[in-house]
């Protein structure tokens, strides 16, 4: 039970330095136990050092590191043993333009084997999709669906009224 | 194994009977704020057997349902209905689709009573059969694969204990 | 101390039912008291209903819509006694564009008799401001901050690889 | 009254001297993740007497000293001042200009050991002075009129009777 623990567990961290590599452009993180002994006696320690910069504690983080760094944890274990799918409501938010251009490029990547939702105002996420929701309100409470085609945005060319950002 | 479709009806801001399909690799769902991309999240955790109401913004699970918005009479029952495509069978049930629904009725006779059923291919279902079926199908939320608005950096800030657990599960 | 409350709590939420009928739109909010009585024993509700919606819990609002409502709170006070300063660190993350743009030229007009420093990532935001101030480091983890004529944002045409939201 | 200037000098990311002239009006600050936007809202919040560790982001305040980045030694102290235009005498000082300075300084023989000194117009103040003053001179935290990053819910979030207290400090 816990050979088994220890090879996902090596199995992720692998993926974790991976992909915390592109996404970061060049930074270096790691996952770690606390006791490599006895796991289930410890916790998962998450160590990440954005490039040109010295490791610290990661509540020391910016809110758009924070935010790319526990992508990186769900995307490394996606990556070994996909959930079937995947809802991300506004997971973007505080990632700049550069950031959520590359998350959109690996979410896109990750869903050639995995279902995933994700809700988002931002255009580098939307820019990715394979396909648009709209969701709407006509001013009485009620919500409708409209599909990409009856925004036209066939070429993602979306409203500044609905998104903008 | 994915989400072939949705279905709401009266489900928080979805007032008439909306089926929303769903398709392989990465679908995006935008608008403005307060038109209800957060609920079809929200629909999607319900109908997945969520116990308590807090992780659906609702104070009981009544507030759910369709509350009539600015015009209209609230409605007194609520349903969201999820058709997962299970020929690879992740779900223990020997059938290529799997519909699972769940329901929240208001009691005609006690303002606060309600009735919540689960039905899996109109079949009813306790809410624990529900919990194994899914557990045993590995849908569940616990390897952050539901991710809420502004939970990004929990990943980041729950214990380190809880955050082994989430190994634990996958393996 | 009681009639000078309740002459405060008038006048801000004066303030509050006005300003949030303007960022939405013709939504109407209110703040009211557990205890007018004796309002030192009790709280401070919110009540805010947008257009089109029935009033609800604010725990029922959904992420923008909660913003909209703690600025309004914030700017409603504001305008009954100004701090001296403000330094609102990325607020405007949940907003839609519509409403971006909104809390931008309500920001804008309150500056005119506080001093507001807003950290900020969205376009809608940058264009309102008098001037800008950028922050960058040079891959030694050192921060430097640039003027915007520096970086060329006479016209706010703030370049997409630093923000681009 | 307004804030004319602000100068950090090794405090979090900002190693050499930084000054950044404040005007009255609107400024926005701006830049890529993880640049230090945040860590200038931090330092306004530390100059001014911030008295916890937590909300700065920081586990105990010796973590405020730039820590030499990927290539450097770390600094062996940290300051930041901040310089207010006092025309309007809101501050109780007879000056124009009122500069307050707060520096954290490494103990040279106790690795955890820190001195923390504050200055009003060169002049060292007890921590309890400088909150007086400024709680007279209205510049405190508790209106809100400072906001840090992932905060913006919580005006909705705190407690009612927190939210009326906001109320109490104008009255
Ligand atoms: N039972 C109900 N009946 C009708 N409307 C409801 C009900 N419950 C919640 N709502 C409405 O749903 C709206 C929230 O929707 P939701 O959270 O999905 O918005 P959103 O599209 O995610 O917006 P944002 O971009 O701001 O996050 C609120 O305005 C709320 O009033
Ligand atoms: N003592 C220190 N010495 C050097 N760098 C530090 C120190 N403390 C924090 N930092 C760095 O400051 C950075 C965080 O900066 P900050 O939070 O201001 O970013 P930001 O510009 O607000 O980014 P975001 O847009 O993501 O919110 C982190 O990368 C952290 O490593
Ligand atoms: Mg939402
Ligand atoms: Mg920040």
């Amino acid at each position: 039970k816990k050979n088994r623990f220890l090879q996902v567990f090596y199995e992720i961290n692998k993926n974790f330095k991976e992909i915390y590599g592109i996404l970061s452009s060049g930074g270096e993180a790691e996952i770690l136990l606390d006791n490599y002994e006895d796991p289930f006696n410890g916790g998962l320690i998450i160590k990440a050092k954005p490039i040109g910069k010295k490791v610290q504690r990661i509540e020391a983080l910016s809110g758009g590191e924070k935010s790319l760094t526990s992508l990186t944890f769900i995307m490394s274990i996606q990556k070994y043993l996909p959930s079937p799918f995947y809802v991300l409501d506004e997971v973007d938010m505080f990632l700049d333009a550069v950031s959520a251009e590359r998350i959109g490029k690996m979410i896109k990547r990750l869903s050639e084997n995995t279902q995933i939702v994700m809700i988002s105002l931002r255009k580098a996420t939307l820019r990715e999709a394979d396909r648009i929701y709209g969701v709407t309100q006509q001013g009485d409470g009620i919500s409708m669906i409209i599909s990409k085609d009856i925004i036209s945005i066939k070429d993602h060319e979306i409203p500044d009224t609905a998104i903008g950002k | 194994m994915y989400i072939k479709m949705m279905k709401m009806e009266n489900f928080k801001s979805f007032h008439k009977k909306t089926v929303i399909p769903f398709e392989k690799g990465f679908t995006a769902v935008t608008g403005p704020n307060g038109s209800g991309k957060s609920n079809i999240s929200d629909a999607i955790i319900f109908v997945l057997g969520q116990k308590g109401s807090r992780a659906l913004r609702a104070q009981k699970l009544t507030d759910l349902i369709f509350n009539g918005g600015a015009n209209r009479d609230p409605a007194t029952h609520a349903s969201v209905s999820i058709v997962f495509d299970n020929k690879s069978r992740e779900i223990a049930i020997d059938s290529d689709e799997i519909e699972i629904t769940r329901t929240i009725r208001l009691s005609p006779n006690n303002p606060d009573g309600y009735s919540s059923n689960i039905y899996i291919n109109n079949k009813k279902v306790s809410h624990t059969d529900l919990e194994t079926i899914l557990d045993n199908a590995r849908i569940n939320m616990d390897s952050f694969n539901i991710v809420q608005q502004g939970d990004i950096t929990s990943v980041i800030e729950i214990g380190s204990k809880e955050r082994r657990k989430i190994i634990d599960t996958i393996s």
